[in-house]
């Protein structure tokens, strides 16, 4: 039990550094910093983990102390890290982009766009969804009192303009 | 592997049957307020073995399609969710397809590729390719998002005890 | 004590209605209903307050079965209808626009830009604070490590347009 | 009666004095994430008599300007937030300076017009002008807007029973 929860640990917590420092590098600056520890290292399960996020040039900060803007970019890294190592086929998202700015926006856009994982993300942020591969546009048909659902593969426009 | 299409009938605010997809390796879903997308991520959820009562403090029965004069109780329609996931990566293609029903009165059913199976069976299948329903790490639900930063201690320990 | 509560009462929900379906009617469509309810009307403390909202063209949900966007219009008539009973001197808002699509962040934009009463609002979105008196712009000064403010008039923006 | 402007000095990421206004009918306050915004909220909020528990998780403490590198314990620094209110409907402009400090050994501090006054004048000069710092019906903070809609029950009698 220790053996699986150990390996568990060790890859997300290796991971959690890259990814959140990727996320939330900017141009020209660099990316903040995170990690993961164990309050009991002798027996893990005695102790809780404490994940920690510094936002670039900032240190020390409770999670609780930071911005909207910010805890959402540590969420996400530390969700990025666990699914590098426990791999689920595909990841659905809603609305997660609500509390970003239009550079974080970005960030995480382009992201999930460079990211291995199958991502379906519900988002109502146009500079969010510009770079995904296909459109799921949702309407409520009042009359037929039901939702209804058209498709666009935005694929296909990046070909037409190449 | 990834999904490829979805098909609901009468789930939430979709009436009928409604094809989505294909799914790409990025997509998104857009559209107004109260159109119907976090519907949709309940009913991804839903086929995916999530517990009812984690959608929205819905029972199995505010999950079903009702137009605004029916009554609830006499709603005397069967809803389904069916999700289709393909693995190219295995050799010869592995398509399965998950469908989770309420029936008319109310019952919950269980089908992999058109066969009826246990609820307990549904769950291993869907651990076959790596989703944990229980766990549900691979899901952000509206709103959320910011509570998953702020998870410390034994809640996030055991949080990694699951997905170990 | 009772009368002082329903003075209270019965202003505020009369208020809340018409300011309830002005906020979500759109371009050609009716605005939404929107009701509070005593549940003990011979004693008011002894029961609960009920408050229920009805997007357009809907009825009889529950409150914690509309979506995110319906959610916060919903939560801002009653503000503003409390607002017209209590009459604070201004408002400050933290960024409230955040569930809202493109239609709703412009009705309640409109709803503040017209009101009487003061607001200051925090917002991410272009689309709400265009229609602003006066932007604060605030930004992160990093060597010096303070957050500094710039003040922009729009009013005279305006002026000069016409 | 409107807010003119705000004076903060030390107050959370704010460093020395910074001026903040004129406040028109209607302001927004923008910028990007982390750079001060809901600070600034807070700064409102704890001018106008909220208590700093009710800011973000903080102690009195946490509320006073502090470098990355230094120790909240041995911060030497005296916060204060100023707020000029204006009310030209009264005969003769009325113009009010609330001021709310924190001294350096973490004592707090309260001014009306530059005259210190107890917490309790303080918070009656603020009721005289429609504010109710323990209701705060006049204040959403980041993230609460939704759950203004969810109360029910006892607790919007409770609500309203302050407000009247
Ligand atoms: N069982 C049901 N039958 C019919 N309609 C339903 C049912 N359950 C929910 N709805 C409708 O679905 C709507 C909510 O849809 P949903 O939450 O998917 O919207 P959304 O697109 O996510 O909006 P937002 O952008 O505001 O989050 C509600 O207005 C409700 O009327
Ligand atoms: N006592 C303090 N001294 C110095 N800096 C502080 C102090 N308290 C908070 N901060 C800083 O203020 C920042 C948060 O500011 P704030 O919450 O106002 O951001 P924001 O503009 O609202 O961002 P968002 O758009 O993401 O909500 C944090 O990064 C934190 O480092
Ligand atoms: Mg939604
Ligand atoms: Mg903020």
């Amino acid at each position: 039990r220790k053996e699986k929860f150990m390996e568990c640990f060790q890859k997300v917590s290796a991971a959690i550094g890259p990814v959140y420092s990727r996320l939330t590098a900017n141009t020209g600056a660099d990316g903040g910093s995170a990690y993961l520890d164990l309050e009991d290292t002798e027996d893990p399960f005695n102790g809780g983990i404490k994940y920690t996020a510094m936002p670039p040039a900032k240190r020390f900060r409770d999670m609780h102390l930071l911005s909207g803007g910010e805890k959402t970019l540590a969420a996400m890294a530390l969700l990025f890290a666990v699914q590098a190592f426990q791999r689920p086929p595909f990841m659905v998202l809603d609305e997660v982009d609500a509390a970003l700015d239009a550079n974080n926006v970005r960030a995480l856009s382009k992201y999930v766009e460079q990211a291995d994982c199958q991502t379906i993300v519900i988002s109502l942020k146009d500079r969010f969804f510009v770079r995904a591969d296909a459109l799921v546009g949702v309407w409520k048909n009042k009359p037929q009192e039901t939702s209804s659902i058209l498709t666009l593969d935005l694929q296909k426009y990046q070909e037409s303009v190449q | 592997g990834r999904v490829h299409e979805m098909v609901v009938e009468n789930f939430k605010s979709y009436h009928d049957r409604v094809r989505i997809g294909p799914f790409k390796k990025f997509t998104c879903i857009i559209g107004p307020n109260g159109s119907g997308k976090s519907n949709l991520m309940d009913a991804v959820s839903f086929v995916l073995g999530v517990q009812a009562r984690q959608l929205r403090g819905e029972r199995l029965r505010d999950l079903v399609y009702r137009t605004e004069k029916e009554d609830p109780k006499k709603n005397q329609r069967t809803a389904s969710v069916e999700l289709t996931y393909v693995d190219d990566a295995v050799e010869g293609d592995q398509t399965l397809v998950f469908r989770r029903l309420i029936t008319r009165s109310g019952e919950a059913k269980f089908q992999v590729n058109n066969v009826n199976v246990s609820q307990a069976d549904y769950h291993k299948r869907l651990e076959g390719i790596n989703i944990l329903s229980k766990v549900r790490n691979f899901l952000v639900f509206q709103g959320d998002v910011e509570a998953t930063a702020q998870r410390q201690g034994k809640d996030l320990t055991a949080f990694f005890e699951q997905i170990s």
